[in-house]
């Protein structure tokens, strides 16, 4: 639902039917911990309140206020929007812990209405937006920005790994915070400037399919969006691309592509600010078993979502597992390497 | 100040509805504008 905000049209992406990677903050005094998504595509900090009514709060951890000693009311009330549904709540600011780093005064939504029964399969209790200001439905700061603020980084500056491997030893992923990790990355870093300050939004020059420039050819916007598993763009272009891998519709709306053909798909670049980001079948096709079978999904997807009369792309999880990404505040810039 | 927060990939919900068979059914009951309409009379005014 596309919402006035700061005198501009803009649109959260709340949909969280795919996301997969998530991590532990803590709220209040003493601790309560969460898992949230760490989404780059979203401003606000939302955990379901003890409060919250809905059958999805029952299966997750829920932040009792009346427990912290930190915790300071605030009453405001707050509606997100999101995919599959809409989250209500009210607005509180208690102490906020993110690995060692603790951040005062945060403000964040305390959800007492879900009603989507997305969130009752959720292995995630809520969402940590990473985006500007002015995508934030709550009034005050993103948490990054207060991090900022209180200098509690070094620099002002956020990376994300994300891995499809993992195993009981080695996380799947690391969101640093205040900097860069050289272990995680080969090469140097591309750096591509922010032209609109809401998502983390860079310039495309254009999307080619084995070496042919085929969709975006004057140029687009894109999105880094950690909180979208696939990568998306407008509907007329992702249905051609699926039709170009070969990917058919399956009945649940998704798009297959037949797992003996893997090798012989092509691959699809993403060129951005004249570096070339090229994805492999392999790359962008998300095998998944069920039961006995194996199915091989499309990575791309469409969502139309228009930002200043341009349609937008969205880099989700399925480009950055191959490329580790970093969020420059000071500089307003999205820095890409390979993973 | 630098701090690393491991990230932990779990099966997505889409991921896990299919593979109870549910998610058809989810789909069939769960587009954006059927909670809308099914919820409207509990949304604050505006």
């Amino acid at each position: 639902t596309p919402s006035l905000r700061l005198g501009r049209i803009s649109e959260r992406i709340y949909n969280f039917m795919d996301a997969q990677f998530y991590g532990e903050i803590s709220l209040g005094t003493p601790e309560q911990n969460f898992s949230v998504i760490f989404d780059t595509g979203s401003a606000d900090l939302w955990v379901p309140s003890s409060y919250c009514v809905s059958e999805a709060c029952a299966n997750h951890r829920c932040f009792k206020a009346f427990k912290s000693t930190s915790f300071i009311h605030d009453g405001r009330r707050f509606g997100i929007h999101y995919g599959s549904g809409h989250l209500l709540g009210t607005m509180a600011r208690d102490t906020l812990k993110i690995g060692g780093l603790t951040i005062p005064n945060q403000e964040f939504g305390e959800s007492v209405y879900e009603p989507s029964e997305a969130f009752l399969s959720a292995k995630f209790d809520g969402v940590l937006g990473l985006a500007y200001q002015s995508l934030a439905e709550i009034l005050g700061s993103p948490v990054f920005d207060n991090m900022i603020e209180q200098k509690i980084v070094d620099q002002p500056v956020f990376s994300f790994y994300l891995s499809r491997k993992s195993s009981h030893t080695r996380p799947a992923g690391e969101l640093l915070l205040g900097g860069t990790n050289e272990a995680l990355y080969i090469g140097p870093i591309k750096w591509h400037p922010v032209t609109a300050k809401g998502y983390w939004q860079i310039r495309m020059d254009s999307v080619a399919v084995q070496g042919v420039s085929l969709f975006c050819p004057v140029g687009c916007e894109a999105i880094v969006d950690t909180g979208t598993s696939l990568i998306a763009g407008p509907t007329s272009d992702i249905v051609r691309l699926q039709q170009l891998i070969g990917a058919t519709p399956s009945h649940f709306g998704e798009f297959v592509v037949d797992c003996a053909r893997l090798s012989s798909l092509p691959q699809v670049t993403f060129v951005l600010n004249g570096t070339e980001y090229t994805l492999t079948s392999e790359q962008y096709i998300r095998k998944e078993r069920l039961g006995k079978n194996e199915i091989c999904f499309s990575g791309f997807q469409a969502v139309d979502i228009i930002s200043s009369k341009e349609p937008l792309w969205i880099l989700g999880d399925v480009f950055l597992t191959e490329y580790y990404s970093i969020f420059d505040k000071e500089h307003d810039q999205v820095g890409l390497a390979r993973a | 100040a630098l701090v690393s927060v491991p990230l932990r990939r779990t099966r997505s919900i889409r991921t896990r509805l299919r593979a109870d068979g549910l998610l058809n059914e989810f789909l069939k009951d769960h587009t954006p504008d059927m909670i809308s309409r099914r919820y409207a009379q509990c949304f604050p005014s505006g």
